[in-house]
């Protein structure tokens, strides 16, 4: 029977692209996160930042509004694809996570390899 | 046959606790990872700083040198354990990296979850 990505997923906190960079750190903290899938109003998946992209944003003084530091073209997960699909994704990316998107592309949870290495402990 | 820590494990790029936090960020993105050991004049694992502290640094204003924001309290693996092993200690702790150390706590290596979900790809 095979594992498939909606079974290890996790709830995916949003942020909208006007969010400042101070904020968006605050609430990657406050809910123990590293990745926030960026959506329009229409909750659509336009982008992503992780800690990584504020580490980036200290490193470059670039510390304005989110937009200015996000990734653009998100690598994402379907809820019924294998997870060895979404763990290649991740490999062949260097990538730690996937959100998790529907036909139109709304954001419905988040898959890490924080989640795929839970499947190894014994 | 078991597969160990040391078969998966990735080069560890260690700093020293006096490094600034704008210095260890650009460390973090020139070299496309997340996790930082902190080693003394010795090279022994006295701390570990992460993208995630570095976004803590900016929601909390702390972003002086590294010894202010690194964990002190650090879980490590040894070379010939398990990967079960190492997978569960991120699990429980809820972290996503582990210093691999020797019997003197000389950083060797470091283990990730991305290092173990790649196990999971077909
Ligand atoms: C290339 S990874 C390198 C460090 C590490 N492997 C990690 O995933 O954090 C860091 C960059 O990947 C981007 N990123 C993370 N998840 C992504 C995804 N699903 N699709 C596209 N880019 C992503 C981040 O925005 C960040 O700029
Ligand atoms: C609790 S995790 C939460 C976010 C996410 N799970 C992650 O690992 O990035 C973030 C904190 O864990 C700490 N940390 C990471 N690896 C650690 C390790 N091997 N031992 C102790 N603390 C560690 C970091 O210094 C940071 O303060």
């Amino acid at each position: 029977e095979v594992k498939v990505v909606k079974s290890v997923m996790e709830k995916a906190i949003a942020i909208r692209e006007t969010t400042s960079v101070q904020d968006a750190s605050q609430i990657i903290i406050t809910n123990n996160v590293n990745h926030l899938p960026v959506v329009d109003n229409e909750g659509v998946l336009i982008g992503i930042v992780t800690s990584w992209d504020i580490a980036k944003a200290v490193a470059t003084g670039k510390t304005g509004s989110v937009s200015e530091i996000m990734t653009r073209k998100v690598i994402t997960a379907l809820p019924d694809e294998p997870i060895e699909v979404a763990a290649r994704k991740m490999e062949q990316h260097s990538i730690s996570a996937l959100p998790v998107v529907d036909t139109k592309r709304h954001v419905i949870g988040l898959v890490t390899s924080e989640d795929l290495s839970k499947l190894l402990v014994g």
